[in-house]
């Protein structure tokens, strides 16, 4: 196991175990800055970790990222990972974080799907779902992001367990989605929401469960094409944007729109690389310039934030 | 480990509706034929669907009478994932 955060590979991808271990060592080696929360138990019982970015105050406004609710989309996890070595890195030197970091509070929950995420690695590679499992049901899994109460069970949702966009028996059933919006709810301050998937190149925001547009569409419009200009500049990667049921399709209980609808205003939800040739297998020396383009984009929308307080 | 030995990536273009709504049919047919990894969405986005092996014939000739135009993206995903457990075994070292 690794003993220090030094010797761990931000260009590689990583088990459960070893992510779990980094974060320790991360938290230690960085204290000033860093804490780890545990904010719940998966369904098989594994903590659910999200580290805490702050440089003091109480109560601050703050930012929630989580990448991992789907456990295949083994990107977006190392997207994480090397953006909280980021932050702690560029903090007190890149004056955009720096001035975020004075006055709001980041919080990253890294492996949303811990028990997906596990199995990903132990048995099946191509595992989307979490593990839950009901009695007499064969098919074992709730799509993690069909399980959010608003739109909950509408168009783009499943209600058949087999289907891999399982909505789960009633809205926030899955301890991993309850644990966030309980943690969320109990903030109270939470004023972006980023939720990274992949793959397909998109910086999507609410709503996914009814073509109606949001009141602030236009706001996040633009910010969406501020925020993708950023992305593109790193490494030449477009991306469409827009709102989730216009630029993909109508898809229903998910984490952004229950967030818009709890007063979230930023609620963005990416989908990173593949440009089409390794889906979900993207191999590991794209992880650190996808990584870069995404933290383009995510301080694009955390400085909107800042700068526009509601 | 779940093998994938033979298992593809079918990148489809669908030209219409129709097209989309077609896809869609596979996903709910038995025994699961297709895992979409890019759901049918609009016809400007590409759909793309990993298909077990051993219904590679049927759902080629299906998108081919159906006038479904597609391309392999992944040829042999278990291949990839060899190379992917390999690059992590590697760093790991």
């Amino acid at each position: 196991l690794e003993r220090s955060t030094s010797s761990f590979s931000y260009s590689s991808y990583h088990t459960l175990e070893e992510i779990y271990n980094w974060i320790d060592s991360f938290v230690t080696e960085h204290s000033d800055i860093v804490s780890k929360i545990q904010i719940g138990q998966s369904f098989e019982n594994r903590s659910i970790l999200v580290l805490k970015f702050s440089t003091g105050g109480s109560q601050r406004p703050a930012i929630w990222i989580d990448t991992g609710i789907h456990s295949r989309e083994w990107i977006t996890h190392a997207t994480g990972i090397w953006i909280a070595k980021k932050i702690v890195t560029k903090y007190g030197k890149d004056p955009v974080l720096t001035n975020i970091l004075n006055a709001m509070d980041i919080f990253m929950e890294i492996v949303t799907n811990p028990d997906g995420f596990a199995f990903t690695h132990s048995m099946n590679r191509l595992w989307r779902k979490n593990k839950s499992t009901r009695p007499g049901i064969f098919c074992i899994g709730v799509d993690l992001n069909r399980n959010w109460k608003t739109g909950f069970g509408g168009n783009g949702s499943n209600k058949n367990p087999c289907s891999e966009t399982y909505h789960g028996p009633f809205p926030q059933s899955e301890p991993e989605v309850a644990a966030i919006v309980k943690f969320i709810t109990a903030h109270g301050k939470i004023k972006a929401l980023i939720s990274i998937h992949s793959y397909s190149q998109m910086l999507m925001y609410p709503y996914g469960h009814t073509l109606e547009p949001v009141s602030n569409q236009r706001e996040l419009y633009y910010l969406a094409r501020e925020a993708v200009k950023a992305l593109y500049e790193a490494h030449g990667v477009e991306y469409i944007y827009g709102s989730i049921s216009t630029t993909l399709y109508v898809a229903s209980g998910i984490t952004v729109d229950w967030a818009y609808d709890n007063g979230i205003k930023y609620a963005f939800s990416f989908e990173l690389r593949d440009t089409g040739r390794y889906g979900f297998l993207l191999p590991a020396t794209q992880i650190v310039p996808t990584a870069q383009e995404t933290w383009m984009a995510i301080r694009t929308i955390m400085e909107h934030t800042l700068k526009h307080p509601y | 480990q779940m093998n994938f030995t033979g298992d593809q990536v079918l990148r489809i273009l669908a030209k219409d509706e129709e097209q989309l709504s077609l896809l869609r049919k596979l996903e709910g047919m038995k025994p699961q034929k297709v895992d979409f990894w890019r759901g049918p969405a609009r016809p400007s986005l590409p759909v793309d669907m990993r298909v077990p092996f051993s219904e590679l014939k049927n759902v080629k000739s299906y998108l081919e009478s159906h006038g479904l135009d597609y391309s392999v993206m992944i040829k042999d995903i278990q291949v990839l994932l060899d190379e992917e457990r390999e690059a992590m075994a590697k760093s790991r070292r």
